[in-house]
């Protein structure tokens, strides 16, 4: 699990270094980093409410300044703002947060208002990078720190996988099936990228996903 | 009530 969070938290510094060195997004979806902080504002309703560990509240605290400031970048600052590649970026999303609302409002452990935002955010996660997958593709010459930043935050879900066998052989009682689920469909819509990307790093070269 | 599931993972 420190694997994993360690892993989300440096593709998240991968993009703000890329954007901030390079003073340019392209090849970066808006629209996945859209998802993502409305992901992390609805996971995290419970930030003030129950406390877990400082370093929860810290890592919470820190997904969602971390992608509204990435959103802020590429929104408001005149030079990067303008190497925004808004034309490829046209998945639309809300065929992605609508029926993830509607799945967390039948299929959920408890029906409440929180809880149903908790299970839409889980769901969301599992397809937030699919705006980001297919600008990838459309991009010929994607940059490194751009295909570093989608397979850190692939590898992610994946050591979360590995982490809830381990706790689920470990901890008595410790099942989630909503996660497991969505986790695992998360990790599986990376495979293909992770073939590439494993591949053009074999190779030493440029990654390119074929069309 | 009690929460459905301690939420203890991010």
């Amino acid at each position: 699990r420190e694997a994993g969070d360690m892993t989300h938290l440096f593709s998240i510094i991968v993009l703000l270094l890329k954007i901030n060195a390079t003073k340019s997004c392209s090849g970066v979806s808006l629209k996945t980093q859209e998802l993502y902080l409305l992901v992390f504002v609805t996971r995290y309703l419970d930030l003030f409410q129950s406390y877990i560990s400082l370093y929860n509240s810290c890592m919470k605290f820190i997904f969602i300044v971390s992608s509204g400031c990435i959103i802020g970048y590429m929104r408001k600052h005149k030079v990067v703002s303008q190497t925004y590649d808004a034309e490829q970026d046209t998945f639309r999303v809300a065929f992605l947060v609508w029926p993830s609302f509607l799945l967390a409002a039948v299929i959920n452990q408890k029906l409440s208002v929180m809880e149903i935002l908790w299970t839409f955010s889980i769901y969301l996660e599992s397809v937030a990078i699919l705006p980001q997958l297919v600008l990838l593709q459309r991009t010929k010459n994607v940059d490194n720190l751009t295909s570093n930043y989608v397979f850190l935050l692939g590898s992610y879900r994946g050591l979360y996988l590995l982490n809830w066998i381990y706790r689920c052989l470990t901890e008595e009682g410790y099942r989630q099936w909503i996660v497991w689920i969505s986790g695992l469909l998360q990790t599986a819509i990376y495979c293909d990228f992770f073939y590439y990307y494993l591949k053009s790093w074999r190779k030493n070269e440029r990654l390119s996903l074929p069309s | 009530d009690e929460p459905a599931e301690a939420k203890d993972e991010l």
